[in-house]
């Protein structure tokens, strides 16, 4: 249903961010 | 302008797009790179992440009767697991070797794949929602379209009994949209439209009562004067009620990309 479609793109969306900031976290250092 | 056309979509997706703009920024400025951490869990968690919404956008693709909607989904679906294999390629890659370049590539590609691939398949999901709106407002335009061929007051209340709540569920389901949506412009277009259309049903109920009572009295033998004005009237107020709810269907298709073409 729409609502759990949008939740699980959100859970998506933030593992990814989270996924860039570990990369960006040691790239800017 | 705003990039996403729902807050909803906005929400998921600018923070990703701000992140994945960095990283490239960042590849850029240090082709060298350092050595990268061991990212194989936050890697993992995406893996997880991108099972749960294929998972989910498969069963939406089967329970959907939208034939757009399964077309367009699966396309958008294989997009974000091919980029989820990208990136547990990259992980696998950067733990023989930290530094590898191509390992670097593949995080990129893999990153602009998921924000891609949820981009197209967030759209697909609320095109397809818009549809259902479109659908309830084109039963809304089927029943204006009969308002000129009533003539008894029972045909009247059946009208009535018929439009009220496909007029209630378009009137709810377009002011959530409108406050849905980030583009100013269209958002104020759909609450004019919508207001204009709440006020005019009440008149073109109106009307009709007036054109079925003059016709009613002119079978009593009573002079018939004004049933033309009447029936007029009556036809104007739901031709108008017809425009504001084609224009409704149409600000409901655009998104922000459309803005060039609307402007």
């Amino acid at each position: 249903d729409a609502g759990e479609m949008v939740r699980q793109a959100r859970v998506l969306g933030q593992a990814t961010a989270h996924l860039i900031q570990s990369i960006k976290g040691e790239a800017e250092r | 302008m705003p990039v996403f056309h729902t807050k909803t979509i906005e929400s998921i997706l600018e923070p990703v797009a701000q992140q994945v703009s960095r990283l490239v920024i960042l590849h850029e400025e240090a082709e060298d790179g350092n050595a990268m951490p061991d990212l194989s869990r936050p890697v993992q968690a995406v893996s997880h992440a991108v099972a749960d919404l294929v998972k989910v956008g498969r069963e939406t693709i089967n329970s959907s009767d939208d034939p757009i909607l399964k077309q367009d989904m699966p396309a958008a679906l294989h997009r974000v697991e091919g980029a989820s294999k990208f990136l547990e390629e990259a992980s696998a890659m950067l733990k023989g070797d930290p530094y590898s370049g191509p390992a670097r590539k593949k995080l990129i590609e893999g990153s602009r794949g998921i924000l891609q691939g949820t981009s197209a398949l967030l759209l697909c999901f609320d095109e397809s929602e818009v549809r259902k709106i479109i659908r309830e407002c084109k039963k809304v335009l089927d029943y204006l379209a009969v308002a000129e061929v009533i003539e008894s007051m029972g045909d009247l209340v059946q009208f009535l009994k018929d439009l009220s709540p496909c007029l209630s569920k378009v009137s709810r389901e377009v002011s959530f949209r409108s406050e849905e949506l980030t583009h100013q412009v269209h958002r104020e277009i759909l609450v004019r439209c919508l207001d204009q259309v709440k006020s005019l049903a009440p008149i073109l109920i109106c009307s009709m009562k007036i054109f079925i009572h003059i016709i009613t009295q002119s079978k009593e033998g009573a002079e018939a004067k004004g049933a033309r004005e009447a029936a007029e009237n009556r036809n104007y107020l739901a031709q108008r009620m017809t425009d504001e709810i084609n224009e409704i269907i149409r600000v409901l298709q655009l998104t922000t990309y459309d803005e060039d073409e609307w402007d």
